[in-house]
């Protein structure tokens, strides 16, 4: 695991997160549907640390915001269509969480079984990039869910140990957490690196 | 920083979405090595641009130079394949794979943790 340039982090105060889902127009997925994919995702992150998620319905009362977009849409890294880039977020305390909505995004049943050879996993990349949103950098650890790439029809969301270590050495540990799944064993030695950067693209 | 910098200059005439995994060309590069001059070179450095590999450029060329072949092998090592500074195969292949748009690489400093692979190589 690694962090960020400077390390941003939410402030140690701030162990109750709140999330929005806030623009869905782009895809044909039921509402109901992603609050129970990102509230699962948020889960495996809170189930390791000391940190909380809820939802709530006012963008303006979230810290975090989540959004499907197509192309060009603001933040100056625009989407690329059908696979390439699949989604990005920011780093603490920003907020932001962009998915490409020109992917055929799974969000019930076996992504492994999917009719289509582009599909791609919503909870596997949801899990991804709430990462980022809570502090972490890419992994070179392939098992890990902060490694920078999944292939289509792949579903990965156990946090490994490298997530585990690295998440828990920013907010510490959930003494209710009972280690990772045995299949997600990938590994690392801490490594912070240094930087002036405290925000990210 | 990741701020808001930029808005559609066509905010009423949205350009058609891209069908196809836009990486896919870069399965035309499979072999090239330092020195060669070969079309779609342009886009690789931009893809290595995009994600950290490489500095920004006014133009990139199609050309394989030093530079390349070192942001190569700094993407080899993160993605633990065989470091040889060429595309191979598998370098090819790992590079289309549909990924998260965030730099590996963010002031020049890597967000990816390269001891794993250090060690692995030793």
């Amino acid at each position: 695991y690694a962090y960020f340039p400077g390390t941003p982090t939410w402030p140690s105060d701030k162990t109750e997160l709140k999330y929005a889902i806030t623009a869905t127009s782009a895809v044909s997925i039921d509402l109901s549907v992603l609050k129970t994919v990102f509230a699962r995702a948020f889960g495996r992150w809170s189930a390791a640390t000391t940190l909380t998620f809820t939802e709530t319905d006012s963008p303006s009362d979230a810290d975090i915001t989540i959004g499907f977009y197509n192309g060009s849409h603001g933040d100056g890294e625009p989407f690329d269509g059908v696979l390439g880039t699949l989604a990005h977020a920011f780093s603490p305390t920003d907020g932001r969480f962009h998915l490409d909505a020109a992917e055929t995004w799974v969000a019930e049943g076996d992504v492994t079984q999917a009719d289509s050879d582009v599909a791609v996993d919503l909870e596997s990349v949801a899990v991804h990039e709430i990462g980022h949103l809570l502090g972490l950098g890419h992994s070179s650890v392939a098992e890990a869910i902060m490694y920078p790439t999944i292939k289509t029809r792949t579903r990965k969301v156990d946090l490994a140990n490298d997530d585990v270590e690295g998440i828990q050495n920013l907010y510490g540990s959930n003494p209710n957490f009972t280690g990772v799944a045995p299949s997600s064993t990938g590994s690392s030695s801490p490594e912070i690196n240094g930087g002036g950067l405290g925000s990210m693209a | 920083a990741f701020f808001s910098s930029s808005v559609s200059a066509f905010p009423f005439d949205f350009p058609p979405v891209p069908t196809e995994n836009p990486w896919i060309p870069f399965r035309n590069l499979s072999g090239c090595r330092f020195g060669e001059h070969r079309p779609g070179l342009a886009d690789l450095k931009e893809y290595l641009n995009q994600f950290g590999y490489l500095p920004a450029a006014p133009n990139f060329t199609n050309s394989f130079d030093d530079n390349l072949e070192a942001a190569i092998k700094t993407y080899q090592r993160n993605f633990g394949l065989n470091v040889t500074g060429e595309l191979d195969d598998a370098t090819v292949e790992q590079l289309i794979v549909p990924r998260c748009g965030m730099p590996d690489i963010i002031n020049g400093t890597s967000t990816m943790n390269s001891s794993f692979v250090r060690g692995r190589n030793l």
